[in-house]
């Protein structure tokens, strides 16, 4: 039942699909109940935000934005050669396009705040990064990146020491401290079969990892797989399928609107759009209730290329899909009745010397590590959200790995794909894969880890040297684990959002900003100019004084003791004009005596005004008196101005 | 995106580290924090440029403006990193390199 005149609306086919039925995000029933968004922020994290654009500029917040590239509160892109800075923009566009405005498109969260932080365009390091996750925390509650490490099927990289400890800080402090949400981009390494356990960002625990289908519902071309992922939503496919229609900058070649944005960059805005639409039901979501409730609502769907597997838990997962499709309907739903997971527990074997040799395919090396219930009992840890697994291994062609993770359970993750373009020989070192495709089964018992070498070389060259497992999860029960599947279902009707119902939800923490009020170079330059014009003026007006006086002072009139206004003309100019340009020297004071003498006190340093007996006034007449008419002065208004010179 | 030396190249406008500082007892530790980290960066050569974002204990050291190109870059680093190393203060140190960034 929702209309909006913008033009390209009825081509967001994402939003609301009338060509294939369902192939949406399946929104619109969430916004009939007034979930737009409203009182959060979402943050593009990029290479800036066109936020002049109509379609940004109302929902646009300065407060949570800043240009990390050029150090200063504005995130506007730069036009560059390329004439490629228009990514942030679209970014921001899938999130907060805004509605009715007769422009361009709307956004999923067409009710939040969109903000953006520009980094992207420029040389880019780990302290930048760190700053970039944590920047303005308090105001912004999502941020949205599409960017990552190159997705060239031979990189191994991800956030660095200083960029880890911020997304944990970010967690841990951001939003109230209900912690940051960061959403990221799975990555578009699709055709040079990568594979995001590569990526550190995707592999992260910290972040939610959105993958890309195409509005068949398959994996696009560009599309990796991976364990880590969380789940994926609606993006561009090939040529033959359309793409996301969303604002677009309007400088240089763009025109504010785009039919052509496309990658897992398009999917993850969507993503984070979605969970705009969340915290509005339920601002006191933490960054974990978020994760859980994607995992427990995204749905798998027919898709014969999906390797989907059903956990022990219940959840199916697909390397390519994650938990599978997102649905706002689903999420928002959820959301509404979610209590929030019990606090995240974490269990970490010893470091595991092997230096074992790594057999060829088709054999692989096997290592096995026992999680009893002693091993659980500090941390109370009972059921698995992510599972780690940090190896270091030597081989002279690592793309020739495989690694796959067996939970107690049986269910297998892979976690190191082979990558054919990877022939990097330094092996991985300390490097972390990650698997959600545990999540809800219990930790205890044992786990497999199996190394196999799958390159064509005839001789067996890979070293497993160490290896160590990392389980995250909580004291909920698979008992506790069912219970919420069952009440969610229960609420995917829709009837907690219509009837108001609200569950009562934590203001959260004040936590300060800590950053101090830094001038900005541009400030900084102002000040500067500012500065020295002052003084310039300054000197020239004291000049001007000085001289002016030193002029007076050797006028030969004045030289003889006091003043004898030279003979006044009887044409008066305008009075006023006169009386204020009458010189200042030393002269009596009303009552006849010589404020030099006795008499009135003499102002140090400014001569005293003349006395003027009548007729003396030619001075200033023959200097400033227009010709013309004039009335002599009259005593009264001389007598008065007189005492007032005086 | 990112510069196109990749990951070895010198930070934004020369030679960059990140310190981690250890956190002291008591009162105003932010200042005292900001203390030691500008006397580091005396006694390194650099400038201190700030806390990293909100990264309590995190901070930014780095060459000061006009500094010598590279040709003395390897001995400016070399240089540096023994007086970080060997500065009671500093819990972790790294120089900033340049990040390989894609948009995706």
């Amino acid at each position: 039942s929702v209309h909006f005149n913008d033009p390209k609306y009825p081509q967001q086919w994402h939003l609301n699909n009338q060509r294939s039925p369902g192939r949406d995000i399946n929104v619109t029933g969430v916004w009939e109940r007034n979930v737009t968004g409203r009182g959060v922020t979402v943050v593009v994290v990029d290479d800036g935000v066109e936020h002049t654009v109509q379609d940004i500029a109302p929902n646009y917040s300065p407060e949570g934005s800043y240009d990390l590239n050029s150090n200063d509160p504005d995130p506007m892109p730069h036009p560059d050669a390329e004439n490629g800075n228009y990514h942030g923009t679209r970014c921001a566009g899938e999130i907060a396009a805004v509605p009715n405005n007769s422009f361009c498109a709307v956004g999923v969260a067409y009710g939040s705040r969109v903000a953006g932080i520009r980094v992207l365009d420029g040389p880019l390091t780990d302290s930048m990064e760190a700053v970039a996750f944590n920047k303005h925390y308090q105001i912004n509650d999502i941020y949205s990146c599409s960017w990552g490490p190159d997705d060239d099927g031979r990189t191994v990289d991800g956030p660095h020491q200083l960029g880890k400890a911020a997304l944990q800080h970010g967690v841990l402090a951001g939003r109230q401290g209900f912690g940051s949400i960061f959403v990221v981009a799975s990555g578009n390494g699709g055709q040079h079969s990568d594979n995001c356990n590569y990526d550190g960002y995707a592999n992260s625990i910290y972040t939610v990892t959105i993958g890309a289908v195409d509005e068949e519902g398959r994996m696009p071309f560009y599309a990796e797989e991976c364990a880590s992922m969380l789940a994926v939503t609606f993006s561009g496919g090939d040529k033959m399928l359309r793409s996301i229609v969303t604002t677009d900058w309007d400088l240089q070649k763009g025109t504010g609107c785009t039919e052509g944005h496309t990658g897992t960059s398009a999917a993850a805005p969507l993503a984070a759009g979605m969970i705009a639409l969340m915290l509005q039901v339920r601002p006191c979501l933490t960054w974990r209730d978020v994760q859980h409730i994607i995992v427990f609502t995204a749905t798998q769907y027919e898709d014969h290329h999906a390797d989907w597997a059903t956990n022990e838990a219940g959840f199916s997962h697909s390397h390519q899909h994650g938990f599978g499709l997102l649905s706002a309907w689903r999420l928002v739903n959820a959301a509404k009745i979610w209590t929030s997971v019990p606090y995240l527990a974490s269990y970490a074997s010893p470091v595991l010397k092997e230096n074992k040799a790594i057999p060829l395919s088709p054999c692989s090396l096997e290592v096995l590590w026992n999680v009893s219930r002693m091993d659980l009992e500090m941390s109370g840890l009972k059921t698995l959200e992510h599972v780690a697994v940090t190896v270091s291994i030597t081989h002279p062609r690592r793309g020739s790995l495989e690694l796959k993770l067996f939970c107690p359970s049986g269910m297998m993750s892979l976690i190191g794909a082979p990558r054919s373009m990877d022939s990097d020989p330094s092996g991985f070192d300390d490097w972390t894969f990650s698997t959600v495709r545990c999540w809800g089964e219990r930790a205890q018992g044992t786990y497999r880890l199996a190394i196999r070498d799958v390159g064509d070389e005839p001789f067996q060259a890979g070293i497993l040297r160490q290896w160590q497992l990392t389980l995250y999860g909580s004291v909920w029960t698979p008992v506790d684990i069912r219970d919420r599947q069952r009440l969610l279902e229960s609420a995917m009707s829709g009837k907690y959002l219509d009837e108001g119902f609200t569950l009562p939800c934590p203001p959260g923490l004040k936590i300060p900003e800590e950053d101090g009020y830094t001038i900005t170079p541009n400030t900084l330059k102002t000040l500067v100019l500012v500065g020295c014009f002052t003084v310039f003026w300054t000197i020239y007006y004291m000049l001007e004084v000085y001289l002016g006086q030193r002029n007076v002072a050797s006028h030969p009139v004045c030289r003889s003791g006091p003043c004898h206004w030279p003979q006044r003309s009887q044409k008066a100019g305008a009075e006023e004009t006169e009386l204020e340009s009458v010189p200042l020297c030393n002269s009596k004071d009303p009552a006849g005596a010589d404020a030099e003498g006795e008499g009135a006190p003499r102002r140090a340093g400014l001569p005293v005004p003349a006395v003027r007996e009548p007729g003396a006034w030619g001075l200033s007449q023959s200097r400033s008196a227009p010709d013309g008419p004039h009335q002599p002065l009259r005593p009264d208004l001389l007598r008065g101005r007189e005492e007032r010179i005086c | 995106l990112a510069g196109t030396d990749g990951p070895g190249a010198e930070g934004p406008g020369g030679l960059s580290w990140a310190v981690h500082l250890d956190k002291l007892e008591g009162e105003q530790e932010e200042e005292t924090l900001e203390q030691q980290a500008d006397a580091l960066a005396q006694a390194a050569g650099l400038v201190n440029a700030g806390r990293i974002g909100e990264l309590q204990g995190f901070y930014l050291l780095v060459q000061p403006a006009g500094h010598r190109q590279d040709e003395q870059a390897e001995a400016i680093r070399q240089q540096t990193e023994a007086v970080l190393a060997r500065h009671e203060a500093v819990r972790w140190y790294s120089e900033q390199r340049l990040l390989k960034r894609a948009k995706r």
